[in-house]
């Protein structure tokens, strides 16, 4: 690996970061 | 075993046998009926049939019944088990179910391999990858440029698609997400720990006669 290229955040990471995948919203009033 | 009585929930529509539903989930049976107080309010704030639609499951979710959304759509159909367009209360406990700390971790693979296998062909391809990221992009108000979408895009499938055929199946799925755990996240509720708590009144409209686990 070359140490100097950047870590990119895989497609998935970032697709998780959709408040609408979180259903914490069922819970809170 | 619990004795079971004659309930007002027992005829409501949408209603299943909680000692069944707490035999085929990770939830008991006090848990299952604390879910059916979240379920009878949810199913009852747009039209009061016993089943949730997708504007019920919507409003339940983001407080706002508009909010029309590539992920919000996933899910409802994910937890819509029998394809009816609606979500009954088996199917409510069941999805929910894989979201549970305790639940296995194979379901939780298997769920979120089907979130993101948009067309349901059984693999997730690069185009249903790169629709999710635009949505996600939008909704968020994040700017990126199309060349750093492909950049990224190239990236995770050099590390998922393993055999590089252009789509992840379900064994590359597992192999990344056992290298990536953090992609779980979203498939672990931890308010599901106190489901009974949250919704103590359950307890009032218990159908057994002692707690069964």
């Amino acid at each position: 690996k070359n140490p100097d290229s950047p870590t990119l955040i895989n497609a998935f990471q970032l697709i998780g970061m959709s408040s609408c995948l979180d259903l914490s919203g069922f819970f809170e009033k | 075993m619990g004795c079971f009585h004659s309930t007002a929930s027992k005829q409501f529509p949408g209603h299943e046998d909680p000692v069944i539903l707490a035999s085929q989930t990770a939830f008991s049976v006090s848990e299952v009926e604390a879910l059916f107080e979240l379920y009878k309010s949810i199913s009852s704030s747009v039209i009061d049939d016993g089943l949730i639609n997708k504007e019920e499951f919507q409003l339940a979710l983001f407080k706002n019944r508009k909010k029309e959304n590539l992920f919000a759509n996933r899910i409802f159909e994910l937890f819509d088990v029998k394809k009816k367009g609606v979500i009954d209360f088996g199917d409510f406990v069941k999805s929910l179910s894989v979201f549970h700390p305790n639940a296995p971790h194979e379901d939780k693979i298997d769920f979120s391999f089907k979130l993101y296998d948009l067309d349901g062909t059984g693999f997730i391809e690069r185009q249903e990858v790169k629709q999710m990221l635009i949505a996600l992009l939008c909704e968020s108000g994040m700017k990126l440029a199309d060349e750093t979408v492909e950049i990224i895009l190239d990236k995770t499938f050099l590390e998922a698609d393993v055999n590089q055929d252009g789509k992840i199946d379900k064994s590359e799925w597992q192999n990344f997400v056992r290298q990536n755990p953090s992609l779980l996240k979203i498939m672990t509720l931890p308010y599901l720990r106190d489901i009974t708590t949250t919704f103590p009144s359950f307890v009032f409209h218990s159908e057994v006669d002692e707690i069964v686990t």
